[in-house]
């Protein structure tokens, strides 16, 4: 077998993380259980919707590439928010939650929260 | 991804992962880089869920993904999810769901319930073995005693393998990236092998965070998927999470 061309010699004294490998530490939020399910994400929702549109807007854009027609993506915003509905509580009335304090469409925060059974194939 | 369990010769227990996401669905050609992994960036955040002002467990977590896929119950276990890959894969179990039959697990919403009500490490990993779900996962499950570890490879219906610590017997830690223990990985993808090789020359001895962070930090086990690292110690409910770059050379996955 060919020598991995990206391999590399197991790295020492990374920790901390520092240099060209380390892009930043993550913010810290509070999710308060003893909130109903819609009020527990609505500050960070809030402050991450910017960057939920991004997500949200890529993902169609990828759905377009692969169905042209529009028609999929036209099928499953329709059907989304309904799945949603399915979905047990507390994750639906917390997903709800989140779509309305970031301003998106509750079935493509669905999406999202389904994507992984979706991509496994 | 790539998680990992290792026990050290004191029987404290580490747990790590990388989570790497975003292949095939769009490449910046001027960045080099996948688009969704960088968009996923800025969205991850830590996260403490609290019940009476008190923490009942910790995540890293993508703002707006109301399951888990990292966390920690501190002083009682700790837990990370790896996608497996499967022809039968979770489409089916949706599209099941949608017509009806609703007796799966989404695989986010039965590790959150987990981390949110499971009170043991046994309870954990019997919930987790044994629940059905829409999609099949590989589950990796650390409690706070020596010996408490395993990889858990699920499909949809149920555990097709168990694999546990058992450092008295040499296995001292368990690794998983994204294929079935008992089968060779894909050539082109093959993190495990760089990975064991590293945490051999590591040394049971030597385990720490640090230690599975510099695992993680070796390319290719560090891709251009890679959103970010955390690190995880039970005993004192340590959780850290920091965000990833690979700069060129790197493996696209």
């Amino acid at each position: 077998l060919a020598k991995d061309p990206y391999g590399e010699d197991c790295r020492y004294q990374q920790y901390p993380p520092t240099g060209a490998t380390f892009r930043g530490s993550v913010p810290d939020y509070i999710i308060n259980l003893d909130l109903p399910p819609r009020e527990r994400w609505v500050q960070l929702a809030h402050e991450k919707k910017d960057e939920l549109k991004t997500i949200v807007e890529h993902i169609k854009k990828v759905m377009i590439v692969f169905f042209p027609s529009g028609k999929l993506l036209h099928l499953l915003e329709s059907k989304m928010a309904w799945l949603g509905s399915t979905l047990p509580y507390p994750f639906n009335e917390e997903i709800e939650g989140i779509a309305h304090a970031a301003e998106v469409g509750l079935g493509d925060i669905v999406v999202f929260n389904v994507f992984y059974e979706i991509f496994t194939v | 991804c790539t998680s990992i369990i290792a026990e050290d010769k004191a029987g404290k227990l580490y747990h790590a992962r990388n989570l790497d996401f975003g292949l095939f669905l769009g490449w910046d050609i001027k960045n080099s880089s996948w688009i969704v992994t960088q968009i996923l960036k800025p969205l991850m955040v830590s996260l403490d869920f609290q019940r009476n002002n008190k923490t009942v467990f910790r995540s890293a977590n993508l703002a707006g993904y109301v399951g888990m896929v990292s966390g920690i119950r501190p002083g009682i276990f700790t837990l990370t999810m790896n996608e497996r890959f499967s022809i039968d894969g979770g489409y089916i179990g949706v599209f099941e769901w949608i017509f009806g039959k609703r007796d799966g697990w989404w695989m986010g919403f039965l590790t959150r319930s987990v981390l949110e009500n499971s009170t043991s490490y046994e309870e954990a990993k019997d919930r987790l073995t044994n629940a059905r779900l829409l999609a099949p996962a590989y589950f990796i499950l650390a409690g706070n005693q020596s010996g408490q570890g395993s990889v858990i490879t699920r499909s949809r219906t149920a555990a097709l393998d168990v694999w546990n610590l058992n450092a008295s017997f040499g296995t001292w830690y368990v690794l998983e990236t994204n294929y079935d223990r008992w089968k060779v990985p894909l050539a082109v993808d093959d993190r495990r092998t760089p990975a064991m090789k590293c945490m051999n020359r590591t040394m049971q001895q030597n385990v720490s965070l640090p230690a599975l962070y510099n695992v993680l930090s070796t390319k290719p086990i560090l891709n251009k998927l890679t959103v970010s690292t955390t690190l995880m110690e039970v005993s004192e409910g340590r959780i850290e999470t920091y965000l990833r770059d690979c700069p060129d050379p790197c493996s696209p996955w």
